[in-house]
């Protein structure tokens, strides 16, 4: 019988070690690390693949290394639009939410579509007020903001672009995406 | 974007993608993160969750290519995912990776561009994590 397996991403884009320093890289390796860890565990323990990655993709969210959740990019507008998707193999089942503001873990409230909801996909407000009647933790929109976030939307506001997450830079130099 | 696979010990695959999209974006602009079959897939031969130029992924219905390959075309899960990463999508002039893995348990973590942030693991072995191509 096959093991149990995990696989995470955090983005992919223009990412040379050369425009990295250690201390950025270490804390991106640490983070997918632990995260990865984590999820080894719960499938040793006997957890489902739909909640191994819907937990993965939350510890995601909260690590603002990463352009999802808290520390997420920034639209033109200064702004937080997020957008995520959860779908069990096993039975075709999909929730996904897009263009939601002030729910704090979008995946869960793809998750609590797919769950609680006889719809696949719930936009901007009608996907807030699903979330708040769900009991969803909501912030404030400026909760997802980070200094290295806004720093790059005024370089991109600048240079009148637009750019995918790693390309933009976060901790590291102007060029990765996702 | 950030996104996550897995196959649980009864065989089960999910896949989950989120995203806070592009830097400087229009508003109301959505990539392929949320939508089933272009950003995140899953089915009971395979999970994939996508990041890159997300609206290259979404006339590809990237996610749902690689499954249709391989159900339909009879690839394997390396082949499928090869094709997607490195062949079509840069085709239309997009950027980016995927991960995947299908019922046996196998995994594939292609990107056509410099780096992608990832990392895998086996129940009860040591997790994997890399970043550049040459990791």
């Amino acid at each position: 019988m096959a093991k149990a397996t995990i696989a995470i991403h955090g983005g992919a884009g223009a990412i040379a070690r050369a425009s990295m320093n250690a201390g950025d890289e270490q804390r991106y390796r640490q983070a997918l690390s632990l995260i990865v860890a984590d999820a080894q565990s719960r499938l040793a323990a006997g957890q489902s693949a739909l909640d191994v990655v819907t937990e993965a993709v939350r510890q995601l969210e909260e690590c603002p290394l990463f352009n999802a959740g808290r520390g997420a990019v920034l639209t033109h507008q200064g702004q937080h639009e997020l957008d995520a998707c959860v779908m069990d193999g096993s039975t075709r089942a999909a929730g996904a939410v897009a263009g939601v503001t002030r729910v704090r873990n979008p995946v869960l409230a793809a998750r609590a579509v797919l769950e609680n909801s006889p719809h696949v996909l719930l936009i901007g407000e009608g996907a807030e007020s699903f979330a708040e009647a769900q009991g969803l933790e909501r912030v404030e929109n400026h909760f997802f903001t980070t200094p290295q976030r806004r720093a790059q939307l005024e370089r991109a506001i600048a240079d009148n672009q637009m750019r995918l997450d790693h390309d933009a830079g976060s901790l590291s130099p102007d060029r990765k995406f996702g | 974007t950030v996104g996550a696979v897995a196959r649980d010990s009864a065989g089960g695959l999910a896949a989950a993608t989120s995203t806070g999209g592009i830097t400087n974006k229009q508003a109301g602009r959505v990539g392929d993160s949320p939508l089933p079959g272009a950003g995140c897939y899953a089915s009971a031969g395979v999970a994939v969750s996508c990041t890159g130029s997300g609206e290259v992924f979404m006339r590809l219905l990237a996610a749902y290519d690689v499954a249709a390959l391989m159900e339909y075309g009879g690839l394997s899960l390396a082949q499928a995912t090869q094709k997607v990463i490195m062949e079509k999508i840069p085709e239309l002039g997009g950027s980016g990776g995927l991960i995947a893995v299908d019922a046996a348990g196998n995994l594939a973590l292609p990107f056509n561009s410099e780096g992608m942030y990832r990392a895998y693991g086996v129940a009860g072995e040591q997790p994997v994590v890399a970043i550049y191509r040459e990791d």
